[in-house]
């Protein structure tokens, strides 16, 4: 008999305005969503363990340009991005963590690597990434995360001394995280 | 920031949360994806944890650990334990945002004191949910 096994995802909260967002914008996202959650759901129902099916959901909407993560990461003052990534497996509360990484494409995949083959449990910057290569990650240019949204968002909050919480030119700018 | 909690056929419950963190940042910052017990958190025979928000305020109120230790010790329902946090002290002091929660035995919460967020799931009998905004 099959034990019950079950998943959600998010793509980030905050200031989300209905009356802004086209219906194409909004079929995008859903898409994205609901691909992310069915690639996660069929990790669990394949007998995977929950750390793989989270592991993988959240690389999908890394791989989207439609959410402040991996290649849809937002852009830091010196006009780079730099990611953060955790994840927590609640079988003997194994973790892994990694901060400030710049060349990683799916910063969740280092996290898990962390937890899985390292004796730490929170690796940041160079040191991170010189931990990632030595785990088969390929390095990833800066031109892989740059979108013109994100720049044009960037020049807005620079203009107005604003970090990312108090400024909107799209409908989901204000969204967190 | 995107996440993910889940719970596998043995049991076992796992979060995952990854963030490029906040337009124009400075100085290194490092807001709460990548820190276990307020971004993410799991625990088996209890509850898994992603967060989103105003990342210093989740690490200020340990929110995902908070969720965690209110099931735990005072054996608050999933979605009370949720609520508590998200909609009480954080919200209290301007913190928004949100956070998904599973439990040991599959029932899934969104919490979230803003006006929307991105989320998605499939539950213990396989159905699909998408949502945006917080009055779906």
């Amino acid at each position: 008999m099959t034990k019950p096994f079950a998943i959600a995802i998010h793509g980030g909260a905050g200031t989300i305005l209905s009356s802004q967002m086209t219906e194409t914008h909004h079929q995008q996202i859903v898409s994205a969503l609901e691909t992310a959650v069915c690639a996660g759901y069929q990790v669990l129902k394949q007998g995977g363990d929950a750390l793989e099916a989270v592991v993988v959901a959240v690389t999908h909407l890394e791989n989207s340009p439609h959410f402040n993560a991996g290649c849809g990461s937002v852009l830091t003052h010196k006009e780079m991005v730099e990611m953060d990534a955790s994840v927590m497996f609640g079988d003997q509360k194994q973790v892994g963590a990694i901060a400030g990484v710049r060349h990683i494409k799916n910063p969740i995949t280092l996290a898990r690597d962390v937890l899985k083959h390292s004796q730490h449990v929170f690796l940041v910057g160079d040191g991170a990434e010189e931990f990632a290569f030595e785990q088969g990650h390929t390095y990833t240019e800066q031109d892989y995360f740059f979108t013109d949204r994100r720049y044009e968002q960037l020049q807005s909050m620079k203009e107005k001394g604003l970090f990312a919480l108090s400024e909107s030119s799209y409908p989901d700018d204000k969204k967190f995280g | 920031t995107v996440g993910s909690v889940a719970l596998d056929q043995s049991g076992n419950l796992a979060a995952a949360t990854s963030t490029g963190g906040v337009t124009n940042k400075k100085y290194g910052r490092v807001g709460d994806s990548a820190v276990i017990g307020a971004g993410t958190f799991a625990e088996n025979n209890n509850v898994a944890i992603s967060t989103t928000g105003m990342g210093e305020a989740f690490i200020r109120h340990t929110v995902a650990s908070d969720v965690a230790a209110r099931m735990r010790y005072l054996n608050e329902e999933i979605n009370v334990a949720c609520d508590s946090v998200i909609h009480g002290e954080l919200k209290n002091i301007g913190g928004e945002g949100g956070l998904i929660a599973i439990n040991d035995k599959g029932e899934i919460h969104f919490s979230m004191n803003s006006l929307g967020m991105y989320r998605a799931s499939i539950d213990l009998d396989g159905n699909v949910s998408v949502k945006i905004y917080a009055d779906e």
